[in-house]
């Protein structure tokens, strides 16, 4: 038996809504420890991976692990019957799981829909990603990189991220001229939300494609903060971190010249 | 112009 009851059921729409333009069908793999998922995008560019912890849940219940094989279209269209308040209810047979059953309650408990969305055999492929030390790590408030992704794009279809000691550059030159972001170290002590702190091993200058980032930046609701690490010749890695877990996100860089 | 690198040349499958 697979219960997991979310009280934050809005953050189940977000986490959705986060993953779904990446990826349209995907494996959440349900266990003791908690849920999980690993997908790749076709083109096997970017890659998605979600981390729920069983003690964000109340109550989490998993006898065995089990994988519930899911069209993230056919589950956004059940989410949206959902309100933003609601507490949704995750629930499936571990021992025959072809359905999941989404049960949505309002807070005052007096209305409870249900709905049954069929499950699907998905042989995804695994990729192991090692633990790196990275050159450069990099918090800054999610809606500023959100709106520097959004910005960037207007001038080309690549950015260039150099990351120093003192500043996170990021760099776009296309067709109709270029454009640079430069973002300064701030530390404010009162709001550390907004603050920008760059760890340094050594610098650090890769290209990626914006038309990802900008996908990656739908996890903006999910944190205040967004964390980017980089290392010569590796994928990007950009993570939101939430209570309840993490999303992250890999990007393969551009290569050559 | 540089070229889109894959992630299946950085991971490895499992």
């Amino acid at each position: 038996m697979f219960e997991a009851r979310l009280t934050q059921g809005a953050l189940l729409k977000r986490l959705l809504d986060s993953v779904k333009e990446l990826v349209t069908d995907a494996n959440f793999d349900c266990s003791e420890t908690g849920i999980s998922l690993q997908a790749m995008d076709n083109s096997h560019v970017a890659l998605v991976s979600l981390s729920l912890r069983a003690e964000g849940f109340n109550p989490y219940r998993c006898d065995r692990g089990f994988s519930l094989g899911v069209n993230l279209n056919s589950l956004n269209k059940i989410m949206k019957c959902a309100g933003n308040e609601d507490v949704i209810t995750l629930k499936a047979d571990d021992s025959s799981a072809d359905s999941l059953c989404l049960l949505f309650e309002n807070s005052s408990n007096e209305r409870v829909s249900e709905y049954e969305l069929k499950l699907m055999d998905i042989d995804q492929e695994h990729l192991s990603i090692p633990e790196t030390d990275y050159d450069a790590t990099v918090m800054m408030p999610s809606a500023e990189f959100q709106r520097i992704c959004r910005d960037l794009m207007v001038v080309s279809e690549s950015v260039t991220i150099d990351v120093s000691k003192d500043e996170i550059k990021f760099t776009a030159e296309g067709e109709l001229g270029t454009g640079n972001v430069k973002l300064k170290p701030t530390s404010t002590i009162d709001k550390p939300e907004e603050s920008i702190t760059i760890e340094l091993g050594q610098t650090v200058s890769l290209q990626f494609s914006l038309k990802y980032l900008s996908n990656f930046t739908r996890g903006t609701p999910l944190s205040d903060q967004v964390m980017l690490c980089l290392s010569d010749n590796m994928p990007l890695l950009v993570e939101y971190k939430m209570d309840i877990g993490y999303i992250r996100y890999y990007l393969a860089p551009k290569v050559g010249d | 112009a540089a070229t889109q690198g894959r992630l299946d040349s950085f991971f490895t499958q499992v």
